[in-house]
């Protein structure tokens, strides 16, 4: 392991872990830095498989999810205090928390270029993870997963498909949490939810069956209503409910911290969403409407 | 970029004092530490809307994937995983049930969630989780990625 990158003493916390952490970057592709924590497992270091974490967005950090997940440290209200998880990850594994791609968190381009696609965070995520096990020789054998959540559900899989047939890596699978997965499944299976929950009522869902749905399909394919007015306007309401009501989108049953979906931002002048805009990407009316909300401006005067 | 109806600013402040980030060796010209980057997120290239073939590959190379799902939560909900998960075709090898674990300070066994196993593929729901399964379920979480790792039965 580099001694540099060892963090010998975590702010905030009484007493330190007897297990190590390292803190570091690791190189990508061109000028790209990414940065890496990795936690040590609590329990047999050498024997305990090595796993990978990457939060989504995309554009999110993982360090959220070591410091709010499943990492073995809670940052307490204050932002200065830190307590221990006792149900963290690193019980059973080593955890590496990747901030990717390259702008993220601690991240950065020496170019300050950061346009990236999902194959370029592919290919810069496994060139870091091959500096990691150059940094860190002692894990090579390891059993190594790759996990991570949300957007994650796209960076894991991707790169899971190059690293499989990296030899020099000993991969043997992939986790994904509340993931996304299929554009279209996720979207439609978001109106049953919302039916299923109560969030929408017989009314609104019969106007939904009425002009979304087709006699022959098991399922209604709401996100691919193509050219159909009245279903795009049958799913407003719902995405109306889920994004805009005050729901918390993360956890139903949650309270919402604070923060909108959907706001008038003073500085562009302009509506923005802070929502992950996934869903009914497909459906052309509501794509439309998001669009033509998005590049509204003079916003205060028409659109009150 | 900060997503709706979550408050992380004591991690943001934790991560930009000084002092963390001079334990974390990180120079003083990166950029401030933040949840999400906007201009990441905004000029970002999508280039699937499925990965269907990813799994596939990974499957047909005989690697264990597990699909869990927090089942409260709105922006990847777990019925469209499931209906993914499903579409895969893998050889299913026990039915859809309950899983259990017992809370801390307890002896009595709880519903956990449910488990769907296919043949190197698992789905996993966590009973009243959202979006963020090892924050709103941390003892089910952990039990679950430790089956997963050692191959304990749910």
């Amino acid at each position: 392991a580099p001694p540099a990158d060892e963090i010998k003493y975590m702010p905030g916390l009484h007493k330190q872990p007897y297990w190590k952490q390292y803190s570091g970057y690791l190189n990508a592709t061109g000028t790209k830095q990414l940065h890496y924590w990795f936690i040590q497992s609590a329990n047999k270091p050498s024997e305990d498989p090595l796993v990978l974490w990457m939060n989504g967005g995309p554009g999110c950090s993982s360090d959220l999810g070591l410091l709010s997940e499943h990492g073995p440290f809670r940052i307490g209200k204050d932002g200065a205090s830190v307590t221990y998880n006792p149900h963290s990850w690193n019980n059973v594994a080593n955890m590496i928390y990747l901030e990717a791609p390259a702008g993220v968190g601690f991240s950065y381009s020496q170019d300050k270029n950061y346009t990236t696609d999902d194959d370029q965070v592919a290919l810069d995520n496994h060139m870091a993870l091959k500096n990691f096990f150059k940094k860190f020789p002692e894990y090579a054998k390891s059993d190594f997963y790759i996990t991570g959540e949300s957007y994650g559900g796209i960076y894991v899989p991707t790169l899971s498909a190059r690293v499989v047939d990296d030899t020099a890596i000993n991969f043997k699978g992939f986790v994904v949490g509340n993931g996304l997965s299929d554009d279209s499944m996720n979207s439609d299976s978001l109106v049953y939810f919302a039916y299923y929950h109560g969030l929408i009522g017989d009314s609104l869902w019969d106007d939904l069956s009425k002009y979304c749905c087709q006699g022959n399909m098991t399922r209604c394919a709401f996100s691919q209503n193509r050219g159909k007015e009245d279903c795009g306007k049958a799913l407003g309401p719902v995405m109306e409910v889920v994004y805009g009501s005050g729901l918390n989108e993360y956890n139903l049953y949650g309270t919402c911290e604070g923060g909108i979906g959907i706001y008038f931002d003073e500085e562009s002048n302009k509506v923005a969403f802070t929502h992950q805009k996934w869903q009914m990407k497909n459906n052309p009316f509501l794509s439309q409407k998001m669009k033509f909300i998005q590049d509204f401006t003079d916003v205060e005067n028409h659109l009150r | 970029l900060t997503p709706p109806c979550l408050n992380y600013s004591n991690v943001v402040k934790y991560m930009n004092t000084a002092e963390v980030r001079k334990q974390l060796h990180i120079p003083d010209t990166v950029q401030k530490w933040d949840i999400c980057s906007a201009d990441i997120n905004l000029n970002y290239g999508r280039k699937y809307n499925s990965m269907k073939d990813q799994y596939n590959k990974i499957l047909l190379a005989k690697k264990k994937v597990m699909v869990y799902n927090g089942d409260i939560d709105m922006a990847c909900n777990f019925l469209g995983d499931e209906w993914f998960v499903d579409s895969l075709n893998q050889k299913l090898v026990t039915e859809r049930k309950a899983w259990h674990y017992t809370p801390e300070g307890t002896t009595s066994k709880q519903v956990a969630g449910f488990v769907k196993h296919f043949e190197d593929l698992t789905f996993v729901t966590v009973r009243g989780a959202g979006h963020m399964v090892p924050t709103d379920k941390p003892q089910p979480a952990l039990i679950m990625i430790t089956n997963y790792l050692q191959d304990i039965p749910f």
